[in-house]
């Protein structure tokens, strides 16, 4: 197993803190239309160090901040943490279990930790180059990515060939 | 570059020769290079339903399009597993049947990678080992709900029915 | 020109705004033009959920999106009834309760209007008044089978079984 | 009531001739992926005097004639009919009853007709003209239309809308 458990605070529809424990095989998430589903996925996108903000629906960084709703205030930060069990020593690092958190404010600042030590945007990412886990790669498959792979253009499909490389 | 590039390359079509008839119960697929320098090569995809002549893909419907996208990404997986991958509605064209064997796959690959499966369906639904609902009881406000483990819940986590 | 626009979108984004309202069980949503000239104006949409900050439309879920694109679509049709109209799966990202409302719309239009529904989904098929299968149990051969009629089938013809 | 009959043979998936007859209301079409579902929407659009084979997911015309299957010999011609009630006098012409067809070969060669008379392909589309039934109008929807619809570029829209006018 690798993935352990995500935290999701203040991330677009997610108010209030919501933690998701990950098990074994196969975890899956239902719900009505816009209740947040997709918002989860992103938050995984995110802190795994998605750049693109059209891969988040969004237009600045600004959007993936809870913004409020007709009943409540905006908030002012929005921090989504994944850890990870390391036991297979997929990820270059010494540790078997590894935390690595997301934060963005209001006013632009970002903050990015691995196992509560900070570090840059770049660490986050570096991380997970080479393991197809990228927040671009073919680990994660949406709707919208059918029609890309199939389309006229080969440019997406080869582009996951070098992922998988 | 290019040597790596086309020992994938080979790989991958294997893979989705062998996933294309898995989930189409038969008929064929391959993969083509056009042109001469395999960096620069456009990435062709054929596709013949079990029992159908060869057309152009564009004249697949909709669930079959669905279909070979799928087999074609799990392909790639196949060369290099990513430990998670995550699927957000991919099984929404996809016929009862289809279902079927797209779960049937998803089971297989699961055991060496963790899946998270956003859906709408209940057939996929039935294969999950562990189900999370997201609800909006609060306009505006996500809420997670009702966490079922059929297996064991992962250790140093207790099941949450409710989270504030 | 310009007049005969202009009163078009007056009329298609009142539609809007009610239909919009009826799918969505409230919250709010209209059409802008932007820039000067009626005729080489951008038409903009808001689209607001119940309950929900208004936000651009790209934040907008799967499903949310579908029915802001039928509200307009049905927006438009209002203002010029077709005698008939066809959907192609258009329900495929809708949930349960969104499908109950689309197909509540469906049959107050059908009153005014023939509608040819393609669908995978089971509520919208028990909204039908006339059901047809299309199936393939010859491989690349559609046949058609089993019609049901819940009103009196159309003078003239009579209902098929299965067809040579 | 204004449809009453589609009659296909040769169109596409549809070797044998089908009858698909209209009534009022709501007529639902099911079926497993591939079946030929779309084909019957595709049918009546190129019947209606579709010229764009881009609609149509083909390339060339000789595209939507049955081009065989592993047991079956291709077929030299598809042919498509449309009988409609004109009863609101929603049609141009005079009768109350109204059927347009087209054929077309694998040389190449069209014909079209309407009530059995034979006329242009553009007598079909001008039939149809400003009726919000032209085969590109919003009397067609499918999913491909979502996306463009609520789409940055506001072109699709201008469309419709100068439809509705
Ligand atoms: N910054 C934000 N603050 C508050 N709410 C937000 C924010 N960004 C997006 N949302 C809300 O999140 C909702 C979309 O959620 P999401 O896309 O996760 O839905 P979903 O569960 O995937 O639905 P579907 O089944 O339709 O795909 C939208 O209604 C939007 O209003
Ligand atoms: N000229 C042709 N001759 C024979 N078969 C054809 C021809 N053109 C298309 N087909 C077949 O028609 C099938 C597609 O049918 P169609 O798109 O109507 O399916 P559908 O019922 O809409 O399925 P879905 O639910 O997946 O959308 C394809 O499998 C294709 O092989
Ligand atoms: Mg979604
Ligand atoms: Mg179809």
């Amino acid at each position: 197993m690798f993935l352990k458990r995500l935290d999701i605070q203040g991330f677009k529809s997610f108010l209030q803190r919501i933690r998701v424990d990950f098990g074994p095989g196969i975890t899956s998430v239902v719900g009505p239309n816009g209740s947040g589903k997709t918002n989860i996925v992103e938050a995984i996108r995110w802190v795994l160090g998605e750049q693109n903000m059209r891969h988040l629906r969004g237009d600045t960084l600004e959007d993936v901040i809870f913004t409020g709703s007709a009943q409540r205030k905006p908030l002012g930060m929005a921090e989504v943490s994944l850890t990870m069990f390391n036991n297979r020593g997929v990820l270059p690092v010494e540790y078997t279990e590894i935390a690595i958190s997301r934060r963005t404010f209001r006013n632009g600042q970002s903050e990015y930790f691995i196992n509560r030590k900070p570090c840059r945007l770049r660490d986050l990412r570096d991380l997970f180059l080479d393991t197809g886990m990228g927040s671009h790669a073919y680990s994660l498959i949406e709707r919208g990515m059918v029609d890309n792979v199939l389309s006229d253009e080969s440019g997406h499909r080869r582009f996951l060939f070098e992922e998988a490389a | 570059a290019s040597e790596l590039f086309q020992k994938t390359f080979r790989e991958v079509n294997e893979n989705f020769q062998k996933v294309f008839r898995t989930l189409f119960e038969g008929g064929e697929a391959a993969l083509t290079l056009s042109g001469d320098d395999p960096l620069e090569a456009e990435i062709e995809i054929l596709a013949r339903p079990r029992g159908k002549k060869p057309q152009s893909l564009s004249l697949l419907s909709g669930g079959e399009k669905a279909l070979t996208a799928i087999a074609l990404l799990f392909a790639i997986y196949l060369v290099k597993p990513s430990p998670f991958c995550i699927l957000d509605e991919v099984d929404a064209p996809l016929d009862d049947a289809n279902i079927d064997r797209f779960v049937l796959l998803l089971r297989e690959f699961s055991q060496n990678t963790q899946f998270i499966v956003v859906t709408h369906n209940k057939k996929t639904m039935e294969v999950a080992d562990c189900l999370y609902g997201v609800t909006m009881e609060e306009p505006g406000v996500s809420k997670l709900v009702s966490v079922r483990w059929n297996t064991e819940p992962p250790p140093e986590s207790e099941p949450q029915e409710e989270q504030e």
